[in-house]
């Protein structure tokens, strides 16, 4: 898994 | 950025400006959870700590401080308006934070990526989100005569989890490192919730009726 990919959602 | 997010976090806004202008509007918060808005505001505090850390866009950080300062005022006008206050069904709303706040702490304990306090708190965002709708579900199948403002705040914070969906598909098959099962297992979850609000808001759309949902 890619733990900051989601970081630029909200 | 692709259309389904755009639309989405339209729809996210949109339910809580919704929301706003009903409860200044018709001073009254007659129908709406406390304990929802509050756990809503927590799970902004929570997962937006990193505003000043981790620059995204100015599109984000816009978004991220309207959310908070839209949810902060929703929670203060429902606790402390002299009016508005006198409204808020408080016997009713009688959902147990800890039920949904323990659950959420401990799988974030348990299952974090990283063990730092930005990281753990913003898994716990994740998890509690999922959740966060339920104290409001459980006081609309209690309210008779549920208010239209009301049942379209709940449908288009549902339209918002559905359409987040959307773009996590596209993204899945747009973008070559777009893997995140912990967020698409919570927001699979949260979606899940809405179904049966869904069903019986489309009933009463069809039949012109008045929502109302079974106990």
């Amino acid at each position: 898994g890619s733990e900051t990919a989601s970081k630029d959602e909200l | 950025m692709n259309v389904f997010r755009l639309a989405g976090d339209m729809m996210h806004l949109l339910s809580i400006v919704v929301l706003l202008l009903k409860i200044t509007g018709i001073k009254s918060c007659r129908g709406i959870s406390l304990k929802t808005q509050e756990l809503y505001l927590l799970v902004f505090i929570t997962r937006y700590l990193d505003i000043f850390t981790n620059f995204v866009s100015l599109y984000n950080t816009v978004m991220k401080l309207v959310f908070l300062g839209t949810s902060s005022a929703i929670v203060y006008y429902m606790r402390y308006d002299r009016i508005i206050k006198l409204t808020y069904d408080k016997e009713q709303d009688t959902f147990k934070y800890l039920l949904l706040v323990a659950p959420s702490a401990v799988l974030a304990l348990a299952t974090s990526h990283v063990y730092t306090v930005l990281e753990v708190l913003w898994t716990f965002s994740i998890y509690l989100e999922a959740v966060a709708i339920m104290p409001q579900l459980v006081l609309l199948q209690r309210t008779q005569n549920i208010d239209n403002l009301t049942g379209n705040y709940v449908f288009l914070l549902g339209s918002y989890r559905g359409l987040y969906i959307l773009n996590w598909i596209y993204r899945f098959f747009t973008e070559k490192h777009y893997r995140q099962w912990l967020v698409w297992t919570c927001g699979v979850v949260q979606t899940i919730i809405y179904c049966d609000f869904f069903y019986y808001y489309f009933l009463s759309w069809q039949n012109n009726e008045k929502l109302a949902l079974p106990a």
